[in-house]
């Protein structure tokens, strides 16, 4: 059963938490039973689907510090339109205290590993939000999962930032986690009108080669205005260029397995 | 002498470190002796100045962990037209396992502070880009601060993190640095055609109130283009928006003191 897919870059900005919520929000109308877990102290996923954080009584923090399990935390989407396919583990502020509160634990870098393993087989996929950043909250991201799906936006430092996570990702597959793919690299925020774009997306799939997903998400203003609705792209605006890149992400996710 | 001005907020992609590099360089520009300090494992201050990775022996890492005097990482700038008053303190990868390892150090909130003493009074301002998280680097640069420049996204996520990074802010000053104030909130990659952009910079006045800078960085391919050939927006293209509004914010932080 459950494909545990992160969603991981350590540099900041370049659309993890948009790619997380809307692939999980088309896997969901796709009829795939789906949870999308927020490991981000900003929690920026949770409040991207509408959950308020005051009516949050536990999260991530409690599962991985305070060892209760995951499926108490696990709320429904309040999307109406996918909540039989769609649930959220929510991530919370102190969360922030998280890394090195984790320095303290014995095997910490399982902690969120070991959580899954009693609810992996009620979905079919599990997508996780990370931080910006390859502290232990991302290092356990890498750890549980399957695959990892790096977001890249079209600028010039997402470019400096590839080794150090390719690098990290080969230690975690050396150490912690042999089975962990790349899904593949997804080009983000791209503007096929300026020479920025096309030079990064020639360096990008030189570096991936086959790993490369043939949906592009272009900048599009709808993706960055349907987070304050609390709504994914497929119920904020259908007919966006933003909802149509994320609905051939999901296609190609799911032909992959 | 020297001021000590923290670029910080742990939101990713928000425009730290272009602010930290242009600002920096517009201040060096006027003639002010200035230091960039860069905290960030990304180290994009690094090399967005056109510091090649490669040449650089020691970092900020051997500061804070090795107690290397700060004074032995200083460069100055590969930029000719300004080399007389702007220095970079660099970072490197190795400042990714340095959260893990300060947390086992006395003091450990202090030890940027600390090593900023010998070196403060050659320069009338220093400039420090902070990683976008909220953990003992980011704590470490609010400790070491006179006053905090928030750079904010004109999007919706931008918003969401503000309370997380204030309620920080002061609880640093509580603990660690009574003096740091807040020097303003800068609104970056602006779009005034947006509805957006118009109403999260409604409610950033509302939050801010007197503390916001009139400046307003709008969004500028120009700004993303310069780092990939490792220069200051001022050098790379003075006739731009983005140039004009990092002159203007370095005008403004100069009025300041
Ligand atoms: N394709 C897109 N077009 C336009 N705006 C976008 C797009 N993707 C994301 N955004 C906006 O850009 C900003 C950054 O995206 P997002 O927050 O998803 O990135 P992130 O990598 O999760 O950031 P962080 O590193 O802080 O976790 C957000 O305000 C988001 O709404
Ligand atoms: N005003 C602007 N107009 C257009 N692009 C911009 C602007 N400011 C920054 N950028 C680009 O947006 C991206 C994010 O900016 P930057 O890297 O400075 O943010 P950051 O807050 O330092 O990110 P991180 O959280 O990863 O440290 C970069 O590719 C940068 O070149
Ligand atoms: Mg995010
Ligand atoms: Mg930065």
């Amino acid at each position: 059963m459950g494909r545990i897919i992160a969603v991981a870059n350590q540099k900041g900005g370049v659309g993890k938490t948009t790619t997380a919520i809307n692939l999980a929000a088309c896997l969901a109308a796709a009829e795939k039973k789906t949870l999308l877990l927020d490991i981000d102290p900003q929690a920026n996923a949770t409040s991207g689907l509408g959950l308020e954080k005051s009516k949050i009584d536990k999260s991530m923090y409690d599962v991985l510090i305070k060892d209760v399990p995951l499926r108490e935390i696990i709320v429904n989407t309040p999307c109406l339109e996918i909540e039989r396919y769609l649930d959220i583990a929510p991530a919370d502020i102190h969360l922030t205290g998280a890394e090195i509160e984790l320095t303290t634990f014995n095997k910490r870098e399982w902690r969120l590993s070991a959580s899954i393993e009693s609810i992996k087989d009620k979905y079919k996929y599990i997508i996780i939000d990370s931080p910006p950043s390859l502290g232990l909250l991302t290092v356990n991201v890498l750890t549980a999962a399957d695959s990892v799906i790096i977001p890249i936006q079209s600028e010039y430092y997402a470019l400096e930032g590839l080794s150090q996570l390719m690098s990290t990702i080969d230690l975690v597959r050396e150490r912690l986690n042999s089975k962990i793919v790349i899904e593949g690299a997804l080009l983000t925020m791209f503007d096929a009108r300026t020479n920025l774009s096309r030079e990064v997306e020639a360096e990008i799939r030189k570096f991936f080669k086959k790993k490369f997903f043939n949906s592009i998400i272009p900048r599009n203003i709808r993706l960055s205005e349907a987070p304050s609705y609390g709504q994914p792209i497929i119920f904020y605006d259908l007919s966006s260029k933003g909802a149509k890149s994320y609905l051939k992400l999901a296609k190609e996710v799911i032909k992959n397995g």
